[in-house]
């Protein structure tokens, strides 16, 4: 008090003292995730998705880096990086249903603009999951659209022509698509599936299903900008 | 560093945990459960200035005490924290995506006088 500023917890009550720091541990944590206030109730995950996405995230990445979700949880950071010492994101992306035909789909990918604005994509994967209907291989398309940045349409950034062989989980690099959208006032990723005419839908029944598409992404804080003097 | 006891008045860190059920925040942070959002509070004498955390040492407590009967220049020394590290959060966003993230230097380890 005496150099003039205010401490919100000094010498008041002890419950006034609590009141104080709860609402200071509030506004410390919001302001480190960038987020305007604390997010409405989420709507999480089919628990069979969310297991089989941690599961995936781990096998693909087990001879590279520890998994950085749950069960991984530590206090540190986790294991040294590149770029360390700058904060780091994984975003863990379940797909939201567009429009659809008999024989091709749309997925959409949200991120949350708090985590776009200030970061940048270290990398980014798709993972889908086909249920073969097993007569040999078979050509599928994968899409990554845009939207137009003048007209109402969406534009094809990408496309990928895969033979599936079987039933199984596929991945695809999406990192530079989603760099690209990050700069997009609504940071979101849509992906179209196309499959043969007799496949039926590329998609499993149900959100809660096991194999739901899911998108994995890692990003960093951007570098604060530093003005050189010479 | 050492921590607040019932009556210390020296330089010392406050263990203060805020638990996420009790501030309605366990729907959207997964984990963890809570967050310790320690502080460092108390006085810094003069003859502790400069002494990260209290005399751990016989060479330091006679180096306190020459710095006391020397009197020199009174200047200000603050409590502050000399260690800390970094919060692990694994939440939901605003668009149910499951986000984990370690925020650097949210937990007080341990304090000292400047």
């Amino acid at each position: 008090a005496a150099a003039g500023w205010w401490c919100p917890a000094c010498g008041a009550a002890p419950g006034t003292q609590r009141d104080a720091l709860l609402a200071l541990a509030k506004r410390s944590i919001l302001e480190k995730l960038r987020l305007p206030g604390r997010p409405s109730v989420p709507q999480p995950p089919g628990r069979g998705a969310l297991l089989t996405a941690l599961r995936r995230m781990r096998e693909q990445r087990s001879d590279t880096a520890p998994a950085a979700f749950p069960g991984m949880l530590r206090d540190g950071p986790a294991s040294p990086r590149p770029g360390m010492g700058l904060q780091e994101y994984e975003i863990l992306s379940f797909a939201e249903s567009g429009s659809s035909t008999p024989h091709s789909v749309h997925l959409h990918f949200r991120f949350s603009q708090e985590v776009a604005e200030s970061t940048e994509i270290l990398q980014a994967t798709l993972y889908l999951f086909w249920a073969a209907p097993g007569r040999g291989a078979q050509p599928v398309t994968i899409r990554l659209l845009q939207p137009d940045p003048v007209g109402q349409n969406m534009t094809v950034t990408s496309e990928t022509r895969l033979e599936v062989q079987r039933t199984g989980w596929t991945t695809l690099d999406v990192g530079a698509a989603v760099q690209s959208l990050f700069r997009q006032d609504t940071p979101r990723l849509t992906v179209e599936l196309e499959v043969p005419e007799d496949w039926g839908s590329p998609l499993p029944s149900n959100h809660s299903d096991s194999h739901w598409p899911f998108v994995v992404a890692q990003a960093q804080a951007r570098k604060p900008h530093r003005v050189h003097r010479r | 560093g050492v921590d607040c006891g019932a009556d210390s008045r020296t330089c010392c860190r406050q263990e203060f945990f805020v638990d996420f059920k009790e501030i309605g925040w366990e729907d959207w942070i997964i984990q963890p459960e809570g967050y310790h959002m320690n502080y460092c509070t108390g006085l810094c004498p003069l003859h502790m200035a400069g002494v990260p955390g209290l005399a751990a040492s016989f060479h330091t407590t006679v180096i306190n005490r020459i710095k006391a009967a020397s009197a020199a220049a009174a200047v200000d020394s603050c409590c502050v924290p000399t260690q800390r590290r970094p919060l692990s959060l694994l939440y939901y966003d605003r668009d149910s995506n499951i986000v984990k993230t370690d925020i650097p230097d949210m937990i007080v380890d341990s304090c000292g006088c400047t």
